[in-house]
């Protein structure tokens, strides 16, 4: 009734009940879409695109395929490059680039090494810093650190005495040797990506004020 | 504050569910699926105006029959929420990121007159 209009919730309860249904839904949207501050709702999640699809999947299924290897089985890497060794150690070579090697003082250097997935129980893992025998080709052992690997993940270790020496050699190289179990394989991941191969990360002062960090 | 059922004619709160799958809003309203906006219907004479609901105690009823034989203008009031709470959403805005939010006064608890 015309009275009862001016009330703004009374007009809505004397409608008949289907218009009163469809009154009330609009103004549940009204309502929803203006306090939300929204012109119109919308659209909903678009689907990825179809090529970020297929570049997932094929990334997944190279991923299975290389898990599907032997467990511990190497693949060629860039930061540290396998020289023949005897089955039971894996020797790293590092090198640093010019730009480091001028500087003169080296505040850090950290080996970072990522176990795969041991054998059960500790493994012993003995690592060992070589370098050049100024008396000849050889190389000899700078130190030695006995590791007992529990589980899969990170190993640090500090390898600034041996850095520091580097760099009064022509060309500053650190190989670090690896010698595992013999049953063990090969110690180091074979991740196809880069992200788990070892790594050296050096912090050196330069001569002029600022410094340089290179991992 | 009253709900509505049964043939009681004065202001109560009548139950009303907006379902989103109806509306046709699941595919951008994540959680929940939809909720109790509820509304306010029912007379409100003059001697119930002022009071929130029907649920009066003594005293205001007293007051009421006061009011009612006071005759003054027949205006009437106007059933009106008197609680409400917030809703809260989980939904994707129009760039597809996922936004949580709280909106307020969306869900009727009670209603009274004016």
């Amino acid at each position: 009734a015309a009275k009862d209009a001016w009330c703004p919730a009374c007009g809505v309860a004397a409608l008949a009940p289907g218009p009163q249904r469809d009154a009330l839904l609009a103004l549940a949207k009204q309502s929803i879409l203006a306090k939300l501050r929204l012109p119109a709702r919308p659209s909903g999640p678009q689907p990825p695109a179809r090529g970020a699809l297929l570049t997932a999947l094929r990334r997944m299924r190279a991923q299975r395929s290389d898990a599907a290897a032997p467990p511990g089985m190497l693949r060629d890497g860039r930061v540290a490059s396998r020289r023949s060794s005897t089955p039971r150690s894996v020797h790293l070579h590092f090198r640093f680039s010019q730009e480091v090697a001028g500087s003169t003082e080296i505040l850090q250097a950290t080996l970072y090494l990522f176990w795969a997935a041991p054998g059960p129980g500790a493994q012993p893992v003995t690592v060992r810093l070589l370098q050049p025998d100024p008396a000849g080709p050889n190389m000899t052992v700078a130190s030695e650190t006995r590791l007992e690997v529990q589980r899969p993940g990170w190993t640090t270790l500090d390898v600034r005495a041996a850095v520091r020496s580097l760099f009064g050699q022509d060309i500053p190289r650190l190989t670090v040797e690896l010698e595992v179990p013999e049953d063990w394989g090969s110690p180091l991941l074979s991740d196809h990506s880069d992200s788990h191969w070892p790594f050296v990360v050096t912090q050196a002062r330069a001569r002029t004020p600022h410094r340089v960090h290179r991992r | 504050g009253i709900d509505c059922g049964g043939d009681s004619r004065m202001c109560c709160r009548q139950e009303f569910f907006v379902d989103f799958k109806e509306i046709g809003w699941e595919d951008w309203i994540i959680q929940p699926d939809g909720y109790h906006m509820n509304y306010c219907a029912g007379l409100c004479p003059l001697h119930m105006a002022g009071v929130p609901g029907l649920a009066a105690s003594f005293h205001t009823a007293v007051l009421n029959r006061i009011k009612a034989a006071s005759a003054a203008a027949a205006v009437d009031s106007c059933c009106v929420p008197t609680q409400r709470r917030p809703l809260s959403l989980l939904y994707y805005d129009r760039d597809s990121n996922i936004v949580k939010t709280d909106i307020p006064d969306m869900i009727v608890d009670s209603c009274g007159c004016t």
